[in-house]
């Protein structure tokens, strides 16, 4: 494992802590899309499944087991905490998340390493992630008022992409058989969904602006 | 071994 990797990996586990924290600390996951939440889990539930048989390393169960227990939690707030899913903006979130599902489940039956039952949802998690993020993405646009945490979660996440990005090219140097065109593509896609965020993110915090948007 | 490599990310 290559420093951009671990670094990689604590930068998502760092923004999943962000919004757990937010919720948690503030009783509050408005600003925050279900949608994309719900999405990570099924990314994660179906990505995981080798936990069941095959073992790479300590780190890599332990992460696994703390993805998929912290993304079911948050879901979980949002959805049943009596406090907590009283401030979900149910209204403004509305992207049609079968849109997302439907696709990238008919890529991944077309577009694939192997036609295996878990090969199949291995490659429909690394299409679904790559896009999972516009719910939360369109939300922001529409409710103007972004507070720090959401925008840090977001940053975060955009910040974790582009980590990865730097840990494939680095394998690419240094691992001869590692070539996984499937993987960069959907990466690729994902690391660029976040470039305007980023630029208004940046823009927003060079003038000291509240972060916003344009619709 | 080509799928196997990139299961060891999360």
């Amino acid at each position: 494992m290559n420093i951009f990797r671990l670094a990689g990996d604590m930068t998502h586990l760092m923004s999943i802590v962000v919004l757990l924290l937010k919720i948690r600390a503030t009783k509050s996951c408005r600003g925050i899309s279900l949608r994309t939440q719900e999405m990570y889990l099924l990314v994660f539930l179906c990505r995981y499944l080798d936990l069941f048989y095959s073992f790479v390393s300590l780190y890599n169960t332990v992460m696994k087991l703390i993805f998929l227990a912290s993304s079911a939690a948050i879901v979980y707030y949002m959805r049943y905490d009596r406090v907590v899913k009283q401030t979900y903006d149910r209204r403004q979130d509305t992207f049609r998340y079968l849109f997302l599902i439907v696709p990238c489940l008919i890529l991944a039956l077309l577009i694939n390493h192997a036609f295996t039952l878990t090969e199949i949802l291995w490659t429909f998690s690394i299409y679904l992630e790559a896009v999972a993020i516009l719910p939360q993405l369109v939300l922001m646009q529409r409710t103007q008022n972004i507070d720090n945490l959401t925008g840090n979660y977001v940053l975060l996440l955009g910040t974790y992409r582009g980590l990865y990005i730097l840990n494939w090219i680095f394998r690419f140097f240094t691992e001869p058989h590692y070539r996984q065109w499937l993987v960069w593509i959907s990466g690729l896609l994902q690391t660029a969904l976040y470039g305007d965020f980023f630029y208004y993110y940046f823009k927003c915090w060079k003038s000291n602006k509240k972060l916003t948007l344009p619709a | 071994a080509a799928t196997a490599a990139a299961h060891d990310e999360l």
